[in-house]
C-alpha cells in the first residue's frame, strides 16, 4: 500500500527527506 | 497399466512445464537483482527498465482482486489461541514488525491476521511533530518526493504518472478546489489557487511489517473523495521502478481539500495483499468490492447545506487504514 500527497504550497516550502529513508508517522515531511 | 502411466506422464507434464518456467523465471529475476545491488555498490545509475505494454496487459489479466479477497477472507478467520502465537510470530519474523509499539503486546489478544494487521500503537510511540507544517502521515518508506511538474508526478526517480490520470478528470461542482478544464496542463493551474504558489508531491511506501493506520498529514479540511476501483498490483518499489503510471492503474481512493496555502489531497492505493482502505468519516466508503469496475469512479462531497466546510483534520488525527484483502 502507499500513501500519496499532492499540495500546493509556497515556492519556499522545503521537504526535509532523502529518497529511500525510512519515516514513522508523526515525524516531519517538510516546512515553510 | 501402460495406458494409466502414460495418463499420469501427461497429467505430471503441465506441472513440470510451470515450474521450470516459473523456477527460470524467478532465477532470471534474482540474477537481475543482484546485478542491479552490484551496480549500485559501484555508484552506476541503473538503466530504467519500464515493463512493455503486453507486460502490463499480462500483469492486469491476473485476477488480483479476486485473489485480494479470497486472502481477506482467509484472514477474518479466528485462530484457535494455541495457533495464534506461532502465525502472528512467523509474520513478526518474516516482516520485522515491532511488537513493542503495538498498544497490545499479547498475541494472544488478536482474533485473526486482519486484526493483527490492524493494531494500533501505543500513543507516545508516534510523537507528532509540532514544529513543521506538513508531517508523515504513515510509517513507511520515501519513494519520491519534490515539485509535480508538467502535469507529471514522479513515482520513483525517472518514472512518472499523469497528475489527471491520477486525480481524475476535474468536475465543476463547486466543492471541489478546482474547475472545469480541458488541457491537463491547466490542471496544475487550477490546482494551484494562489499566485506564487507550486504543486508537491510526496509517494510514501508502506512494507507489509509497517503500522498501517494512516493520519492526517497537517491540519486541513477534506471537501471531497473521489474512489477508483482498479487492479491491484503490488506497489512495492520494484513494481513501482517497472510499471508506469502503477499508481493509476491501481484500486485507490482521493481525499482533496484545502489548508492554510491551498489545495490539498491525500490519496491512499490499494495493493494486492492489502486491497481494501477505509477512511474513518466516511460510512458509504466500499473498496476492493465486486460492484465496481474497473476505470470507473465514484465521487463524494463532505460540502453539505449543514456543513459548508467540509470534515475538519487535525495535524495527527486518526484518518483510515489499510485492511488485507
Amino acid at each position: 500500500s502507499t500513501i500519496v500527497l499532492i499540495f500546493e504550497a509556497p515556492k519556499n516550502f522545503n521537504f526535509h527527506l532523502k529518497p529511500g529513508q525510512k519515516i514513522r508517522f508523526g515525524e516531519a515531511l517538510g516546512s515553510l | 497399466l501402460h495406458a494409466a502411466l502414460v495418463v499420469r506422464t501427461f497429467r505430471l507434464r503441465p506441472f513440470h512445464f510451470l515450474l521450470a518456467t516459473g523456477g527460470g523465471y524467478a532465477g532470471y529475476r534474482q540474477y537481475e537483482k543482484y546485478k542491479e545491488e552490484q551496480l549500485e555498490k559501484m555508484g552506476i545509475e541503473i538503466p530504467i527498465k519500464l515493463a512493455s505494454e503486453w507486460e502490463v496487459s499480462l500483469y492486469k489479466s491476473v485476477p488480483t482482486r479476486l485473489l485480494s479477497r479470497a486472502w481477506g477472507r482467509l484472514n477474518q478467520v479466528e485462530l484457535p489461541t494455541w495457533l495464534r502465537k506461532p502465525v502472528y510470530s512467523l509474520y513478526i519474523w518474516t516482516f520485522g514488525v515491532n511488537m513493542k509499539e503495538a498498544a497490545v503486546e499479547d498475541l494472544h489478544h488478536y482474533r485473526n491476521l486482519s486484526e493483527f494487521f490492524r493494531r494500533k500503537l501505543k500513543p507516545q510511540s508516534r510523537p507528532v511533530c509540532c514544529y513543521h507544517s506538513v508531517i508523515s502521515p504513515s510509517d513507511g518508506k520515501i519513494l519520491n518526493f519534490g515539485q509535480v511538474k508538467n502535469c507529471e508526478v514522479e513515482q520513483v526517480k525517472g518514472v512518472t504518472y499523469s497528475l489527471e490520470s491520477f486525480l481524475g478528470p476535474c468536475t465543476s461542482t463547486e466543492d471541489m478546489q478546482f474547475s472545469q478544464t480541458s488541457s491537463c496542463s491547466s490542471l496544475q493551474n487550477q490546482l494551484v489557487t494562489k499566485e506564487g504558489n507550486e504543486l508537491y508531491h510526496c509517494v510514501i511506501y508502506l512494507a507489509p511489517g509497517d503500522y498501517h493506520c494512516f493520519h492526517s498529514p497537517t491540519d486541513w479540511r477534506v471537501s471531497h473523495r473521489r474512489h477508483f476501483p482498479g487492479s491491484l498490483m503490488s506497489v512495492n518499489p520494484g513494481v513501482a521502478r517497472w510499471i508506469k503510471e502503477l499508481f493509476c492503474h491501481n484500486e485507490r481512493v482521493v481525499l482533496s481539500g484545502d489548508w492554510k496555502h491551498g489545495f490539498f489531497s491525500l490519496t491512499a492505493v490499494g495493493a494486492t495483499n492489502v486491497g481494501s482502505i477505509r477512511i474513518y468519516f466516511d460510512r458509504d466508503l466500499r473498496t476492493n468490492s465486486p460492484c465496481y469496475s474497473k476505470g470507473s469512479y465514484n465521487d463524494f462531497s463532505f460540502i453539505t447545506n449543514n456543513n459548508k466546510e467540509g470534515i475538519p483534520m487535525r495535524k495527527g488525527e486518526h484518518l483510515g487504514e489499510f485492511n488485507l484483502g
